[in-house]
């Protein structure tokens, strides 16, 4: 199968990196 | 099949609203089924994957950071109304794993594991010097100062006798020198006036259970208990919460106040403060 270099890192939504948000406070 | 197919889990923002979704029908779980100590809330997602399942569905992998709130777990109270334990009253924490199902736009929990622990001391006395750590509930204070609450409640009672269900904190507070309790209780058929052996008095069919807070100060004459309990009305045990019961507006329909019991006289609903 031919793949386009470089497509799959073009098309692929940009996700923060986890942890999330802190609600309250952190121990 | 072929090798490599269906091993790829979905990446997702650990503050994207369908992990949020799936976090919080997790965190509900875990406060219809704990039978002791406090409600938790939602503080912060660690990880999450999201893993296709077959024949249809994704689960969702979730590593999640609760915190103590000041409501107990058989409190009727929703979690969203329920205050977060301040670190100055010596926070607790949760860690918890948790596997969701989401299968036709509803979830379902497959898996809970979670583990709590207390601030440490040196976090608290920096936020709050001089402020009462938690205790360990077999201390011999703890335990004589939970005697003399229990001993209050029931003098005050004009229904039913409150048996101790469980101790669920308890500090020294140094100044003035005195015992902070929290105690879950449950009303039996004893009459609390007329009981001659606790021992002998069962919990009623349909379980009556309240939550106590008490300060009792060994120093005091004649062993000063100041009381204040509060009885639930029966809340009925969900098997498995449903997808939405974490959403605020059900959390609103039931966040109304407790209404008194048909079993028990109105005085005994709420008792105290009592200081004896």
């Amino acid at each position: 199968t031919a793949v386009e270099p470089g497509m799959a890192a073009a098309t692929r939504p940009l996700v923060r990196p986890c942890p999330g948000r802190i609600r309250h406070f952190k121990i | 099949a072929p090798p490599g197919l269906g091993l790829a889990y979905r990446e997702l923002n650990c503050d994207d609203p369908e992990t949020e979704q799936a976090a919080l029908v997790a965190v509900d779980y875990i406060n219809n089924h704990s039978s002791r100590g406090y409600k938790h809330t939602l503080n912060q997602i660690d990880k999450v994957k999201v893993w296709p399942r077959r024949p249809m569905g994704e689960v969702f992998e979730l590593e999640i950071d609760t915190l103590e709130t000041t409501c107990h777990v058989l409190d009727p109270t929703p979690v969203v109304n329920c205050p977060v334990r301040q670190l100055k009253e010596h926070a607790v924490e949760g860690d918890c794993d948790f596997r969701v199902l989401k299968q036709d736009g509803q979830f379902l929990v497959l898996f809970a594991k979670c583990h709590s622990s207390p601030d440490s001391a040196e976090d608290v006395l920096k936020v709050c010097p001089g402020c009462a750590l938690l205790a360990p509930l077999n201390d011999t204070r703890v335990v004589r100062a939970v005697e003399a609450a229990l001993t209050v409640v029931n003098a005050g009672s004009n229904g039913s006798y409150f048996q101790l269900l469980e101790v669920t904190r308890a500090q020294l507070v140094p100044l003035p020198p005195s015992t902070y309790v929290e105690f879950a209780v449950a009303a039996t058929d004893c009459i609390a006036k007329e009981v001659t052996d606790p021992a002998k008095c069962n919990l009623l069919a349909e379980k009556q259970y309240g939550f106590c807070k008490a300060t009792f100060n060994e120093k005091a004459v004649g062993d000063a208990a100041e009381v204040t309990c509060t009885v639930f009305q029966t809340q009925p045990m969900l098997l498995q919460p449903q997808p939405d019961t974490n959403t605020p507006t059900t959390g609103v329909a039931t966040a109304m106040p407790i209404p008194p019991s048909a079993n028990l006289p109105a005085a005994a609903m709420v008792v105290g403060p009592l200081v004896v």
